[in-house]
């Protein structure tokens, strides 16, 4: 099945927030979560990959607007309820998504965006993938020119 | 606006793939999934978070079947290429996702999810989001038992 890639996009309305050495344990999530949803903070992507040696980092994106409340929240209490180490707050992101169909059967359109990446020195920050969708975060000032680059590499351009 | 959830799915097919302290440079994802892609491997999920000390983990799903010819690529030579320190599986782990539209400004959805499952002691081994699904990757032996509670949590027993 070959893939279709219907689209290349980007965001730059976002900041990058990162719960440091978050204890890898049921309950820390859930009570992460749960104090933004009552703050009202409208989180977007939310990324965690696997704990060493019991402790993992939670990364989530919201709105630019929102990182002071987040901070607040967070410094406010609930980093020390769950143990967390500290947070840190990127407002210089962007984004960039390549957006299409039938990519989990092929492996080559993730290296693709990679190596187009990469071939413009565009450092890789982040990494969340769907069925349908490939996001990176990368830094602010590069997100537009990489969804040019992305465009040809995929023959989007015409 | 309302979230809709509309279903709420699990994956036992897969095992986890975790390729530790990789340099947090332009040029390892390309690397490393150009090769995957090589050796038509399967990949679905990717996750990466934000580095620490210019290292990060990258950790991607693969359907069980390919764990041993992904190992095989990578400690063939990719690993020492990229200059990661070894390469983790498992392959006892089932991804659960809640699926829905509107997600993104209802942080309540994703911490209802996340309270869910530490309500039932489920850890919570890494997490994946997009603006209409929310993914999480647990023990294997939990992952049918989440999916009831979650029907339930979400209002879809009915
Ligand atoms: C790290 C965090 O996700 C934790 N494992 C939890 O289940 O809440
Ligand atoms: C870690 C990896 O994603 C690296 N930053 C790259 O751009 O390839």
């Amino acid at each position: 099945e070959r893939p279709i890639i219907r689209a290349v996009t980007h965001d730059l309305s976002e900041s990058k927030v990162t719960v440091i050495d978050v204890p890898d344990r049921p309950g820390v999530s859930a009570q992460l979560f749960r104090a933004l949803a009552r703050a009202e903070v409208n989180v977007d992507m939310i990324v965690q990959n696997v704990s060493e040696e019991g402790m993992t980092d939670i990364s989530f994106t919201v709105p630019s607007e929102q990182v002071e409340l987040t901070r607040q929240v967070l410094e406010g209490g609930v980093l020390s309820e769950i143990g967390a180490e500290r947070v840190s707050t990127d407002g210089s992101i962007g984004r960039v998504s390549v957006v299409g169909a039938g990519m989990k059967s092929n492996p080559g359109v993730a290296a693709t965006m990679f190596e187009t990446l990469a071939a413009n020195e565009i450092n890789i920050e982040m990494i969340s993938t769907s069925a349908i969708r490939i996001s990176c975060v990368v830094d602010a000032s590069r997100a537009e020119e990489a969804v040019q680059y992305l465009h040809t590499a995929f023959g989007l351009d015409g």
